[in-house]
C-alpha cells in the first residue's frame, strides 16, 4: 500500500478510511502553513479527535462559516466531499476571485468527519451504521442519531425515544460528545454567520425549522438564497434539487441542527442532501464522488459568497 | 463483521395518501428490522428501504396485498459493498 506523498496525489476519487482522511487533513495544513491550521474541539465517546480545519487569511474572531459533513457515519459521500472542498479552498484562494474575497474577510472551519466513531465502524464493522458509538445504559443497542440531540425541540414528534431506533434523540440534548463539542465551539466563537450540516442523499437543499410548522423569521431569504444554490449546483451536471423548510420538504424532526443554530441567531443555516442516482441510495459509486463535490461546491459558494455580501 | 447478504433496497412509491399512510404502519413494524434510507413524506417522493433477506417475503406480501407499487432498488446489498470494498483496496495499491 501506498500512501499519498502530498495532497496533490491523494485519491479524491476514491473512499478513504478515517486515518486517511486524518492523514490527509495533517498533509494539508503541513502544505499550507498560513491558510490552514488543524483545531481539535473534542473527542467522540471511543476517545478519536474531533478534528476541524480552520481556513483562516488572519484577524481575530472574523465572522464565519461552519461546513461539517460525514455526521450520519455511512454517508460516506460527504466525507469524500469534505475532503474535495478542502482541497478545493486551498487551491482557489488566490485564484477563484470570489472565494478569494470570502477567504479575506472571513473564516471557514470545515468539519470532515463529523462522527468519527460511527465512521471508522462503518469500515470495520457495519457499513450500514449511522449513528454515534455511545452505549446507551439499560439496553442492548447502541448509539444515538446525531441529527436528532440538539436542543431544538428536543424530544419532540420526529425522533425516537426508542435507543434501537436508528433515530434515536439520546437520553438528552447534547447527551453525545460529538453534537456537544460543536454546540461549545460556535457558543464560544460567537460570530458564526452561516452554518452549512452535509448530508446524503436525496437532493435537497433545506433550511430551518424541521421541529415546528412555524415558519423562521428569515423564510423568505432563505428560500430565495436555497434557489439561487441549487439553480447554481445544477448548472454544472443538470442534478435537480427541492428546497423548503425541513418539516415542509422531508418530515418533522425534532433536535436537529440547524434548527439549534438557527435558534442561536446563525441566520444563514442550510443543511444539503447530496446526489442521489436512484439506484444506489447512499453506497454511491466512488466515481460519483468529485462529481457531486464539484456540484455541491457551486451552492456552498452561492451562500457563502451571499453571507459576505450580506452581512447582519 | 456484518454483513447483508440478500438484503435488498426497496423503493416504495405510494399512489395516494391512504398507500402513504400504510407505508408508514410498515416503517413502524419494528419486528421487520428495516432500515429506513429514505422515510416517507409526500405521494410525489419515493421511500426507500433496506430489508433484511429474512424478511424479503414478510415484506413484499404486504406491499403487493396493498396493491403498493415498488421496485427493487437494490438487488443484493452486499454484493455492492464487496465492490466498493474491492475498488478501494485496488485504489489503496
Amino acid at each position: 500500500f501506498v500512501e499519498p506523498r502530498d495532497t496533490d496525489s491523494f485519491d479524491y476519487n476514491n473512499y478513504h478510511t478515517l486515518s486517511e482522511i486524518y492523514s490527509f487533513q495533517d498533509m494539508l495544513v503541513d502544505e499550507n502553513p498560513s491558510l490552514v491550521s488543524k483545531m481539535v474541539i473534542g473527542q467522540s465517546y471511543e476517545g478519536r479527535p474531533l478534528n476541524v480545519l480552520k481556513f483562516s487569511t488572519g484577524g481575530s474572531n472574523r465572522s464565519a462559516i461552519w461546513i461539517d459533513t460525514g455526521i450520519h457515519s455511512r454517508e460516506w459521500v460527504t466525507q469524500a466531499s469534505g475532503t474535495w472542498f478542502a482541497k478545493k479552498i486551498v487551491t482557489d484562494y488566490g485564484r477563484d476571485p470570489a472565494l478569494t474575497a470570502i477567504l479575506d474577510k472571513m473564516d471557514i472551519y470545515l468539519e470532515i468527519v463529523t462522527n468519527p466513531d460511527g465512521f471508522s465502524y462503518t469500515h470495520t464493522r457495519n457499513r450500514m451504521w449511522r449513528k454515534t458509538r455511545k452505549p446507551n445504559p439499560g439496553s442492548s443497542c447502541v448509539g444515538v442519531d446525531p441529527n436528532r440531540n440538539w436542543d431544538a425541540g428536543f424530544g419532540g414528534p420526529g425522533a425516537s425515544g426508542s435507543s434501537c431506533s436508528e433515530t434515536y434523540r439520546g437520553p438528552k440534548a447534547h447527551s453525545e460528545s460529538e453534537v456537544k463539542s460543536i454546540v461549545d465551539f460556535v457558543k464560544s466563537h460567537g460570530n458564526i454567520k452561516a452554518f452549512i450540516s452535509i448530508h446524503a442523499y436525496s437532493q435537497m437543499l433545506l433550511y430551518p425549522y424541521g421541529y415546528t410548522r412555524t415558519p423562521v423569521r428569515d423564510q423568505a431569504k432563505l428560500n430565495s438564497l436555497a434557489k439561487k444554490a441549487i439553480t447554481d449546483l445544477a448548472s454544472l451536471y443538470g442534478t435537480r434539487y427541492r428546497y423548503g423548510s425541513i418539516i415542509n420538504t422531508i418530515y418533522q424532526a425534532s433536535g436537529s441542527t440547524i434548527d439549534w443554530t438557527y435558534n442561536q441567531g446563525i441566520k444563514y443555516s442550510y443543511t444539503f442532501e447530496l446526489r442521489d442516482t436512484g439506484r444506489y441510495g447512499f453506497i454511491l459509486p466512488a466515481n460519483q464522488i468529485v462529481p457531486t463535490a464539484q456540484e455541491t461546491w457551486l451552492a456552498l459558494m452561492a451562500i457563502m459568497d451571499h453571507t459576505l455580501k450580506n452581512p447582519y | 463483521k456484518e454483513t447483508f447478504v440478500g438484503d435488498q433496497v426497496l423503493r416504495i412509491v405510494a399512489k395516494d395518501v391512504v398507500q402513504l399512510a400504510l407505508i408508514k404502519d410498515l416503517e413502524d413494524m419494528v419486528e421487520l428490522e428495516l432500515d429506513v434510507w429514505m422515510g416517507v413524506t409526500d405521494v410525489a417522493s419515493p421511500v426507500d428501504i433496506r430489508v433484511p433477506f429474512y424478511n424479503l417475503q414478510s415484506v413484499k406480501i404486504y406491499l403487493e396485498s396493498q396493491n403498493i407499487e415498488f421496485s427493487i432498488m437494490i438487488e443484493d446489498l452486499q454484493m455492492l459493498l464487496d465492490e466498493e470494498q474491492e475498488k478501494m483496496e485496488l485504489a489503496a495499491r
